[in-house]
Formats: C-alpha cells, structure tokens, sequence
C-alpha cells in the first residue's frame, strides 16, 4: 500500500456539497462513492443525484423492516446501495439538484448516468479499508460527528470519542503523517469529504487520526462499504 | 509551558467572562449573516453560543491535535445540530457484526 493517498488528486472526488438544515448525509456519501466507482468504470467524474435518493429511497433493512431510508428524516448508505441496484442507477446532479427537503419522487430511468454493479461491506481493519480505498475508489463511512461540531482544521484525534456512528461521510484518502505538536510525533490520518459546505473545517474536508494506536477513532473503521459502477458508454 | 502528557481537562474557572462571549457572538452573526426574530430569540442564541463556545474549548483539550472554535453550527444545542445535519439511521447489529451478504473479501496489503 501506498503511503500516502489521495483520490481527489486522481479526478475521483466532485466538488464539496452541501447537505443544508436536512438529515441527508446517507445519500451524499452513498452519491460520493458512486461518484468514484463510475470514474474508476469510465474514467469520467459525474456529479450525481443526492435529492433522487432522498425523494425516492425508502428501501428498509433486510433485517429489519421498520429501518428505511427517509428522505431529510436519515438513511443508510448500504440500503441506498441496495435501492440503487434495484432503481437502476442515479441521474446527475444537474438532470435532478439537491433542494434540501424531500419531495415527490421524479424519477427518471432514461435519465440514469451511473450504475451500481456491487457493493460491500468492508471488516474493521485499517489495512482492509486502505487496501480498498486504493482499489475501489472512495469509501461510504459513518462516523461519530460529536467533534465535528466545533472542527475547523487539523488532524482531529480526541483522547475520548464516542462510537455510537450519528453521520454519514466519504473516505477519499489518507496520509502518513499529519503534524502533531502536542504530542511530539507525526500522526497519520484518514482524509474524508463532509457534506456542509466548503466554509466548514478544511474546505470541507475532516482529517481524523488512523493508525496501531488510534484504530476506530470515533467508530471511524466501524461502517465501511465500497461499491462497484457498471461501465456505461 | 503546560506538560503534554497530562492535559487539564476541566474548565479553568472564569471562562465566560475570558471568552466575552457576546463580542464573539457579534462577530459570528456578521460571518455567518444570522438574523434571529426578536430580541428574545437573540438572547437564546447568544446563550446556546456561550454554551458552544465552552464546548469547543473542551473539545480543543481533549483533541489537541486539531482546532476547535466557533463555526456556522455554533449557534445550535447539540440535540438541533444533531436534528438538522447528521441522520444517519442506526444500523442494524447484523450490518456492524459481519456474517451479512455482503461483505468483502480481504484484500493483500502488502506491496
């Protein structure tokens, strides 16, 4: 595995979204992994649909039916993985735009611009979620957001983190060393892309310590699926 | 120099009056463009800021590797900020756990 590893430098990553006042980070990370998987398939970065998935999921756990999908109300990257397979795909950003509530579903499978072929459900292992990240693209993750209320920047490594996974946010890479001053080392790091906007933490973007010493900070190892695109022309 | 080994993780007292949280809270609502409906509105705000802001103080202890501080969502109580922008639904125990269909094979990782 490589060292260090960024996929926004490789043209996998759109540009950072945001999700406004509505509990829709589920679809902006299922879109984002997407987002990659159809790069990686076609070499072509296309900005997909957040507001299809919120207008039109309601898929529910195979496990438990009363968990579906709903809109501004949350979801689950996995079964929004699932209702893709089965709607046939997403349409682009600009064919279907975020409004940031949910709305009657639109629709329109001649208007799908990518496909999920697969998808999976990743072990807690860090060297497991690198490997994937380097072979499938960007990675749907949940994590613990208590920190990221009051983030601005940094390589965020709390000495107390809570598990309990509360958001939804795409794995695009990490680093082998971000600075620490406080506790004399180089730290590595996880790079993920948030859905509040670019004028939240680092244009966007959260980094949170990885590593032998700081594994599942945040219950960040603990939701990890990657999906496969089908190659469209 | 404080020993970066032990780190103070309490308040160190005169907190509020250290932050003056109202000028902050001025600042935020030019930055960030926040109009409230009333005075009484306002007021609320400016207390769930205080409470905010010695909440990213704590969080910059516990977390001294990254910096914390006043942000857009730094005029919402932890249960709106939670209501409003998270919304991930808890996951089943079957989908932490593994043993479901589909999960991934392992990759090598070396070289």
């Amino acid at each position: 595995l490589p060292d260090d590893f960024d996929w926004r430098e490789r043209g996998a990553v759109g540009p950072v979204k945001d999700q406004g006042s509505c509990g829709s980070c589920w679809s902006f990370s299922t879109s984002g992994a997407l987002e990659g998987a159809h790069f990686l398939a076609t070499g072509k970065l296309e900005v997909l649909s957040e507001q299809q998935m919120v207008d039109c999921d309601h898929e529910c756990d195979a496990s438990e039916s009363r968990a579906c999908d709903s809109g501004c109300n949350g979801g689950l990257m996995t079964t929004a993985f699932s209702y893709l397979m089965k709607s046939g795909g997403l349409q682009s950003e600009k064919d279907y735009p975020y409004a940031g509530r949910e709305n009657t579903c639109k629709f329109d499978k001649s208007k799908i611009v990518a496909q999920v072929k697969n998808f999976s459900v990743i072990s807690v292992n860090e060297d497991q979620i690198a490997a994937n990240l380097v072979k499938h693209g960007p990675l749907a993750i949940a994590i613990n957001a208590a920190y990221m209320q009051t983030y601005i920047g940094g390589v965020s490594c709390p000495f107390i983190c809570g598990r309990h996974l509360d958001h939804g946010v795409l794995l695009v890479g990490y680093g082998s060393a971000g600075y620490a001053p406080i506790r004399f080392k180089e730290k590595p790091y996880w790079i993920i892309k948030n859905s509040w906007g670019e004028n939240w933490g680092e244009k966007g973007y959260y980094k949170i310590c990885r590593g032998p010493h700081d594994k599942n900070k945040c219950g960040v190892d603990s939701m990890v699926s990657s999906v496969t695109a089908i190659h469209t022309s | 120099e404080e020993d970066p080994l032990i780190e103070q993780v309490v308040g160190g007292g005169d907190e509020l009056g250290e932050l003056d949280a109202e000028a902050h809270f001025a600042s935020f609502e030019r930055r960030f463009g926040r109009t409230y409906r009333d005075a009484g509105e306002r007021a609320y705000r400016m207390s769930v800021f205080a409470a905010n802001l010695r909440r990213a103080r704590r969080h910059q202890r516990l977390d001294p590797t990254a910096t914390h501080g006043v942000t857009k969502f730094s005029d919402l109580t932890p249960g709106e900020f939670r209501d409003r922008f998270l919304g991930l639904r808890r996951p089943s125990l079957e989908g932490l756990v593994g043993g479901e269909p589909h999960e991934a094979p392992i990759l090598p990782t070396d070289g």
